[in-house]
């Protein structure tokens, strides 16, 4: 297939491509996406970052960008933020960020393949992708397209989202993908008027300790800090201290 | 097609078929289609709960349900937890509940339209589905296969969050799907020992009130409390007291 071609024309550009997945909603993969991609930013890497997620794209809102995506002599060309991270997203297409995308699942595997095949990236050190919640279409598309140098796990301390993401990690271990680790989020809580430390989730109840329960080895743990979801509702996530958290990206 | 004649007998002798959704994953979703479920349970109606998350269910895992779908002389039969809803769940037919499910869209579409046509729920004042996050096949296959009483969305205090159920708003209109109202899920959390209010998602910033900024009534909101999570993580959501949220239910 000349798309096949084309997709790993590009690819072979890329150093490193790295997909952020958790089979679950809501635990914060693309926040770690994007923490991810600005880490590597901020350490003068050359960093993509496509997001994944067609019929739920959040990216573009948490870089606050708000140019659409244009054709370039080369193919599509990204949009770049302040930092120099180079973001593609469904949602830089639409014309209303809240617009309805109603596509059944080839569409949107077709479309992630389009855009893996047709956008200029140029030379990249990292491509992160933005995984979205479930083990379908989306998934299947990035998994079957281009060979990942491995995949970051995102976790949040409930049980009952460590049996999905155990989906995930059935999902990459019947497809030979390396996981690199996984990163648990939204543990803890400190109050900001006492200052005890909370467990608004429950303290992560899996079997032992995180890698035992998971099998994989634990990155790193965020806890929940009203500053990310501010910065992300304002689109100002480049601006979010994490540096500390991310030195593990490198 | 032989199929939608079946779902329309089946459906028949449902008084009201209400499927709880938000395009955002991990908002809580599962947690209120389960509240919901129960609450109409202990007023002593007759509730079927669907789980329409085919590749990330947890609905079955929420009540503790081990037991396996089998089928009976009028079709699949399901599980009946402890105060009698009748449950329906993909990871009630698997062997391990970590499984993965690596299905496509056409597939999930599929199994969703055979599970409302084959499963013998009986006579139903209430027939609850839990959609899975995103406006693909799984909502597709709902919307198109049954004419829902409403639909009540679920969404957590993020401007971000907003952003992404207005999409599953803006689908819900496209397809003139009746929408009862919303519930906003943890947005507040009580510290347990200074008793402070806090936000550790932000305050709603949406635009006004909730009402304005999604234009569907605030049915009512839920905080965040560690007790559902480590309920919902042992399976008994059935011992939650959550009656006065929930008479709205009814
Ligand atoms: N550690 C955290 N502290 C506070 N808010 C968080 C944290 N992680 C994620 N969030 C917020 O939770 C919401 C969900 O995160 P998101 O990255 O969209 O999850 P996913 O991509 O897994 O669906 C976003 O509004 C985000 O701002
Ligand atoms: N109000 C709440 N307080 C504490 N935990 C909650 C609350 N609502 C949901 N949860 C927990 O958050 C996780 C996600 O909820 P879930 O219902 O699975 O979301 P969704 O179906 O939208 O993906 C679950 O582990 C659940 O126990
Ligand atoms: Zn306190």
């Amino acid at each position: 297939l000349k798309q096949t071609k084309k997709i790993s024309e590009r690819m072979n550009r890329v150093k490193y491509r790295i997909a952020v997945m958790s089979g679950k909603g809501g635990v914060g993969k693309s926040v770690v996406s994007a923490m991810v991609a600005i880490a590597l930013a901020k350490q003068g890497k050359k960093v993509g970052l496509l997001d994944g997620d067609i019929t739920g794209a959040s990216i573009p809102r948490m870089f606050g960008l708000t140019e659409k995506l244009s054709a370039g002599e080369n193919g599509i060309l990204p949009v770049v933020s302040r930092l120099g991270v180079k973001v593609v997203s469904i949602n830089l297409l639409l014309e209303a960020e809240s617009q309805a995308v109603i596509w059944r699942g080839p569409l949107i595997a077709g479309v992630i393949r389009q855009l893996l095949a047709d956008t200029d990236w140029g030379d990249l050190d990292f491509l992160v992708i933005d995984l979205p919640p479930g083990t379908s279409d989306a998934q299947l598309a990035v998994l079957q397209s281009l060979r990942l140098s491995g995949v970051v796990l995102v976790a949040s301390p409930q049980a009952l989202v460590e049996m999905v993401v155990m989906k995930a990690v059935d999902m990459l271990r019947q497809t030979n993908t390396r996981i690199a680790g996984l990163i648990m989020n939204m543990s803890t809580y400190r109050c900001p008027q006492c200052g005890i430390l909370l467990h608004p989730f429950g303290e992560h109840r899996g079997s032992g300790t995180i890698e035992k329960s998971f099998g994989v080895p634990l990155l790193c743990e965020i806890p929940i800090d009203p500053q990310i979801s501010i910065l992300c509702d304002s689109g100002k996530i480049e601006d979010y201290e994490c540096s500390e958290l991310f030195v593990l990206a490198g």
